[in-house]
C-alpha cells in the first residue's frame, strides 16, 4: 500500500509537489502557495508559527494526558500495539467557566453541583467521536478509608443563546451514570458518551451543562469512620475526554498498518465487540468501504 | 592416484595474478551504498517544545548513498530503476541514476498542546523511514 500509495503521490505531480513542501522550514512561504487542508501538525510546520501564542493547560490535565501517553507510545513515539486500535485521536478539553451553584453538603458529601462549559473547535469534522469520558480527580491527594459510591447526574443544556433558535426554551438532557471510587484513586472517568454522542455528531462546538456528584459512604462501613464527613467539595471540576477516529490521510489508521495483524477469531469478536458500540461499527464500517474503494 | 591428489592439494585456490585483497574487494558492497541513516532530533532545536509535549527526542531518518546498478535483488527496485541506470551510463548523462529513497514508513505518536489550551494526543501516518529503495 505505501508503493501505490507512493505512485498515487508522483503520479499526481504538482499536488504532490506542494504537500511536500510544508516540510521546507528554511525558507519562508507566502501565503498564496499554502495548500489549504494540511492538519494542525503540518500547519504549525509550514507557518513556522511554532512559537504562536497558546493558552496553557490545566497541569493536572497535563499530567493525566502524559500518563496516557507513556502507556500508548514509547519514548520514540512509536505507538505501542496494545490499545484500542479503533481510535488514533484523544483530546482533552478543560471547561471554560465553572460556577458552583449550590454548596455541597458534608454529611451525604453531595458536591457543589458545577456549571460547565466546553469549547470543542478544536474537533475536526475528520474526526469521529467514539467515546466520551468525564474526568474527576482531588484538589490534593486524598485517600479513602474504604471504597466509595456515588452517582453522577449530568444535565446537558442548550447554549444560553443560540443563534438559529434565539426563543427556543432550554431544552435539557438528564443523564445518571454510578460509580466507585476505591482508596487512593487519583482520576474516576465517568463514561457519558450516550448524551455526548448526538452532541458531537451535530457538529456543536460547545457543550453546556450541570453536572452533580452525589456520594454517600460504603454502609458496611464501622459506624465509627461513618460519622467523619466526606470531603468530595475536593474533587476538581471535571475536564472532558474525546477518543475519536481521525479519518483524514494523515492520521494514522492502525487497522489498515500491515503491523497490526487480527486473527480470525478475534476479528469475529471484534466484529461482535463493535456491535456493543454502534459508533465504531458505523464509523468502522464507514471508513472501511471508502478505503477498499480507493 | 596418489600423485594426483597431492599435485591438486598444492595448487593455489586463485590464480597467482590475483591477490587476496583484490579477489574479496569483487564481493564487498560499496561503501556508501543506498541505506538508511539516523537523524535525531529534539522538538527544542525546533523551538516547539512549547506545543509539543511528547516524544521529547524524534528520529525521522532519511535515506542515502549510491543505488547499485543491478538495484532488483536488494532494494525491491523495479526493472525501470535498470534500464534508467543503463540510460545514464550508455545513452545520455543527463538523464540522472535511480535516486535512494524512502520505500516504507511509520507512524509517530505525538502529545500537543493546542492554541486554546487543550491537549491532543494524535498518531500521524509516514513519520519515520523504516526502508531504503532505489527508484
Amino acid at each position: 500500500s505505501q508503493a501505490s500509495r507512493g505512485e498515487v503521490e508522483i503520479a499526481a505531480g504538482t499536488e504532490w509537489e506542494s504537500e511536500a513542501v510544508p516540510w521546507s522550514l528554511v525558507k519562508p512561504l507566502d501565503k498564496k502557495d499554502r495548500p489549504g487542508s494540511l492538519p494542525p501538525l503540518f500547519k504549525v510546520l509550514y507557518d513556522g508559527q511554532g512559537g504562536a501564542p497558546r493558552l496553557q493547560p490545566d497541569s493536572r490535565a497535563l499530567r493525566y494526558m502524559k500518563r496516557l501517553y507513556k502507556s500508548y507510545a514509547t519514548k520514540e513515539g512509536i505507538p505501542k500495539s496494545n490499545r484500542n486500535p479503533l481510535y488514533n485521536t484523544v483530546r482533552l478539553f478543560t471547561s471554560c467557566a465553572q460556577h458552583k451553584r449550590a454548596p455541597g453538603d458534608q454529611v451525604t458529601g453531595t458536591i457543589a453541583s458545577v456549571d460547565l462549559l466546553f469549547h470543542l473547535d478544536r474537533v475536526t469534522a475528520l474526526e469521529r467521536l467514539l467515546k466520551s469520558v468525564l474526568l474527576f480527580t482531588f484538589s490534593n491527594s486524598i485517600s479513602f478509608h474504604s471504597a466509595v459510591k456515588c452517582m453522577c447526574n449530568l444535565v446537558m443544556k442548550e447554549p444560553a443563546f443560540s443563534s438559529r433558535n434565539p426563543h427556543r426554551a432550554q431544552s435539557s438532557l438528564t443523564f445518571n451514570s454510578q460509580f466507585e471510587i476505591t482508596k487512593k484513586q487519583k482520576w474516576i472517568e465517568v463514561d457519558v458518551t450516550a448524551p455526548f454522542q448526538p452532541l458531537v455528531a451535530s457538529d456543536k462546538r460547545s457543550i453546556h451543562m450541570l453536572v452533580n456528584l452525589t456520594c454517600v459512604k460504603d454502609q458496611l462501613q464501622p459506624p465509627s469512620a461513618r460519622d467523619r464527613p466526606l470531603n468530595v467539595t475536593l474533587l476538581v471540576p471535571p475536564s472532558l475526554l474525546l477518543y475519536l477516529n481521525d479519518t483524514s490521510a494523515q492520521a494514522h489508521h492502525r487497522w489498515y498498518s500491515p503491523h497490526y495483524k487480527r486473527r480470525p477469531s478475534q476479528s469475529a469478536g471484534h466484529k461482535r465487540g463493535l456491535s456493543a458500540c454502534p459508533q465504531g461499527e458505523k464509523s468502522a464500517e464507514g471508513v472501511r468501504p471508502s478505503r477498499r474503494r480507493r | 592416484g596418489q600423485e594426483t591428489i597431492g599435485l591438486e592439494l598444492h595448487k593455489p585456490l586463485v590464480p597467482a595474478s590475483l591477490n587476496l585483497s583484490e579477489y574479496f574487494k569483487q564481493f564487498l558492497f560499496p561503501q556508501n551504498e543506498c541505506e538508511l541513516h539516523d537523524f535525531r532530533l529534539s522538538f527544542s532545536q525546533l523551538k516547539w517544545d512549547n506545543w509539543i509535549v511528547a516524544p521529547h527526542r524524534y528520529n525521522p531518518r532519511y535515506c542515502k548513498g549510491d543505488c547499485p546498478r543491478a538495484g532488483g535483488h536488494r532494494y525491491g527496485s523495479p526493472v525501470h530503476t535498470m534500464v534508467q541506470n543503463i540510460i545514464h551510463e550508455k545513452l545520455d548523462s543527463s538523464v540522472p541514476r535511480p535516486s535512494c529513497v524512502p520505500a516504507k514508513y511509520s507512524p509517530l505518536s505525538v502529545l500537543a498542546i493546542e492554541p486554546d489550551g487543550s491537549i491532543a494526543y494524535k498518531e500521524y501516518e509516514d513519520m519515520i523511514a523504516t526502508k531504503c529503495t532505489c527508484r
